[in-house]
């Protein structure tokens, strides 16, 4: 099956 | 003192309604160059970017940086009550909590005034990459929203791959599957029209739907969308606000389990 990715698991926090 | 008046208001009502569902609240940032606003919905799955030049304004001035907290329900709320071809200026002073909002028709006959609260928010910045992007399809944006709406009634998922041939669009679920296959323009006599791929390798990606149709709402904003896709990294939804600048959705893909 398929897990829905996080925004901040791919980008870092600034 | 900052001020930002647009003779096409109705894209501030069309980006107003392009997010509103997305997004509760959010902080415009306003600088001398332009606005520009980063937000992430609260399930942290998607992020909007929008940047607006000072430049497509007909007017604007900001004496000074300011970051106004906005709730966009609220400002999407005040945006419905200009008329589609009014011009609409933003207003603020310096350390204000509050944004005037001026809604003049065409003819000057009609003069309206909103004051809205600001509120007071922390949030979080992405630093996004510069990215070489695998694919980049350009697509007429109603061809897009069609296609998220149609594969809606299929599943939740959405498998998007591309390749130098064109783009396949393909859900499945209880009831069966879908696939919608769009190939690459062969003549570009209408640019809107056209369907442009641009691939330096091959890409197969899954994403939420539910997603992609908060994203579609941009579509009155712009004729065509454009999707960058790479392995392992978030898609970027981009739509043109005319000659203001642009309304980008990022959407993180799913990934396997």
């Amino acid at each position: 099956g398929t897990m829905q990715g996080r925004m901040d698991s791919f980008f870092s926090i600034v | 003192m900052f001020e930002a008046r647009l003779v096409q208001g109705s894209l501030w009502k069309k980006l107003l309604e392009s997010i509103k569902d997305l997004l509760n609240e959010a902080i415009f940032d306003c600088s001398s160059t332009g606005i520009t606003l980063q937000a992430m919905d609260s399930s942290h799955v998607s992020l909007v970017s929008i940047s607006m030049n000072s430049d497509g304004f007909d007017t604007y001035r900001c004496d000074r940086n300011l970051s106004m907290g906005i709730h966009l329900p609220s400002l999407s709320k005040i945006m419905k009550c200009a008329g589609n071809d009014d011009i609409i200026t933003m207003k603020a002073t310096d350390d204000a909590d509050t944004v005037s909002l001026v809604f003049e028709s065409q003819n000057n006959e009609k003069v309206s005034d909103y004051e809205m609260k600001l509120i007071d928010l922390d949030t979080e910045h992405l630093g996004i990459p510069e990215t070489e992007y695998s694919c980049v399809v350009k697509m007429p944006s109603s061809e897009f929203q069609r296609i998220c709406r149609d594969l809606s009634q299929l599943g939740d998922s959405v498998v998007i791959a591309c390749t130098k041939e064109g783009v396949k669009f393909s859900a499945s679920g209880e009831l069966g599957t879908g696939n919608i296959k769009l190939c690459q323009s062969a003549s570009t006599d209408k640019e809107e029209e056209a369907v442009v791929v641009d691939m330096n390798e091959a890409v197969c990606l899954t994403f939420a739907l539910r997603y992609l149709n908060f994203f579609a709402k941009a579509t009155p904003l712009s004729a065509q969308v454009q999707l960058s896709m790479s392995k392992d990294v978030p898609l970027v939804v981009e739509y043109k606000i005319s000659e203001l600048g642009f309304l980008r959705f990022y959407l993180a893909p799913k990934i396997e389990d």
